[in-house]
């Protein structure tokens, strides 16, 4: 109850006017944006022991929101240092849903596994030079492994373990043009 | 190849010799569809009177029209069985991936602004512009904070007799989910990841503005001027815009309307991704 009250106290704040149009000054907004980032960390407590429960486990899941907080960047720490993970996509909707998953990684050979003991079909997509030499970019991701989340049940979850091939020959890289 | 396409089982979306998007085919029909990134040069005033203020965090007043960013693109066109895109390069600060997934009847537009030179002394306001050729008839409609759908027509109040000074921020409204466009054949809807202005200044015309950075303070309270730096530079913004495209017949089959609400929910509540780096010995059988 005392994390999900760090977000409740960050967004009673967010809604004074100049939070929500954006015309606090500098200084406030950076403000604002830690209260916000304190709120997420506080909540992510709450959503890893959600999920947590929900798979039955006593694994450690890492909600990616508070580990991958550079996903607009197509970074991340975890996906691009570990040689396997574990991806599980939680549906919010009250219908089945779908969803492609862009996970950042270094250029290699990966595979992804359902848990129903399938290969699920993946390619490796390039990242933009343009996101690649943003400066304050540090990241050793210069693919994203894309996927298809098939079938993820209304207000449930579908698991996925992604694994690096010792192989050296990228099998999932598709042949680029450019012009 | 002269010609670049990327597409799926539902659509085509062309390119032309330039780079840019030309046109969309759907259902065996070729509509032309072209977009481009613009820039609107802020304006400025000493702001001691109500006709002479500045574009600022409050108010979005161009100068002018319109420019375009660029004559033509640079592309990369990366083609999957799980997805087809084309990366675009407009210059050294605007680039843009286009992708279609198999099976979806959307084109995804992932834009990357910024940082905005200033160096001209200039402010800019940057926008993704969609041209197609629906009669649209000085109509368009707006979300309202996500709730219903607001007709706006051009240059037009509800309540009095328009005679409007700044045709193009008169003719702006907030866009926090979609914007849309049809005559009685076609539809065309944008939808998007966060509040933006939006308008369609011309018939079958959107546009929305996705990025901005301004010189000067517009004096209705701020007391800075929207030029936020990070690194020493300009910020850099990142985001998405969906396009759906298609027949507008409210009769028939393919209810583009009820498409989009549905896109609508997958796009704004999206499934929460979550990562778990494993250990060595946590095989795959130990997984199951």
């Amino acid at each position: 109850e005392d994390h999900l009250t760090v977000l409740r106290d960050a967004m009673g704040v967010m809604q004074h006017h100049d939070a929500i149009t954006g015309t606090e000054k500098q200084h406030v907004a950076d403000d604002y944006a830690r209260m916000l980032y304190n709120a997420f960390e506080a909540c992510s407590v709450n959503t890893r022991s959600a999920l947590n429960q929900l798979a039955g486990e006593r694994n450690s899941f890492q909600f990616e929101w508070n580990y991958c907080k550079n996903q607009n960047i197509s970074a991340c720490d975890i996906t691009e240092g570990a040689d396997s993970s574990v991806v599980l996509l939680y549906n919010p909707l009250g219908y089945s849903s779908d969803s492609f998953v862009r996970l950042p990684v270094p250029e290699g050979s990966y595979l992804v596994r359902n848990d129903r003991g399938q290969t699920v079909q993946s390619t490796l997509i390039p990242i933009p030079a343009s996101v690649i030499d943003l400066p304050f970019r540090e990241s050793s991701a210069t693919h994203e492994l894309v996927f298809h989340a098939e079938q993820i049940a209304p207000v449930g979850y579908r698991s996925y373990y992604v694994s690096k091939e010792k192989s050296s020959v990228s099998s999932n890289t598709p042949m680029a043009v450019s012009q | 190849e002269d010609n670049i396409s990327i597409g799926n089982e539902h659509l085509t979306v062309l390119f032309d010799a330039e780079g840019f998007m030309s046109s969309i085919v759907i259902d065996g029909e070729t509509h032309s569809l072209k977009q481009n990134y613009f820039w609107y040069q802020g304006a400025y005033g000493n702001n001691e009177e109500f006709r002479n203020r500045s574009s600022g965090a409050y108010i979005f007043r161009p100068n002018g029209t319109e420019k375009a960013i660029t004559e033509t693109v640079k592309v990369q066109v990366v083609k999957t069985d799980l997805v087809q895109e084309v990366h675009q390069v407009f210059n050294e600060w605007i680039s843009q991936v286009i992708r279609v997934y198999p099976g979806k009847e959307h084109v995804e537009l992932e834009w990357l602004v910024g940082p905005i030179p200033i160096d001209d002394g200039t402010g800019k306001e940057i926008i993704s512009r969609f041209d197609s050729d629906i009669a649209s008839n000085g109509a368009f409609w707006t979300d309202s904070n996500g709730r219903e759908m607001l007709r706006r027509v051009r240059n037009k109040r509800e309540t009095w007799e328009l005679e409007l000074q700044e045709p193009v921020s008169g003719n702006y409204y907030p866009v926090t989910a979609k914007i849309a466009i049809e005559d009685e054949h076609y539809r065309m809807a944008l939808l998007n990841d966060r509040a933006q202005g939006g308008s369609s200044l011309q018939d079958g015309q959107l546009e929305l503005m996705v990025h901005r950075r301004l010189l000067r303070d517009d004096a209705f309270g701020v007391g800075e001027a929207l030029n936020e730096t990070q690194f020493g530079a300009g910020l850099v913004a990142r985001g998405k815009h969906w396009l759906i495209f298609g027949s507008s017949r409210k009769d028939g089959s393919p209810n583009l309307v009820a498409k989009e609400r549905f896109l609508q929910n997958q796009v704004l509540l999206p499934s929460w991704t979550f990562v778990n780096a494993v250990a060595d010995d946590f095989t795959y059988d130990e997984y199951l």
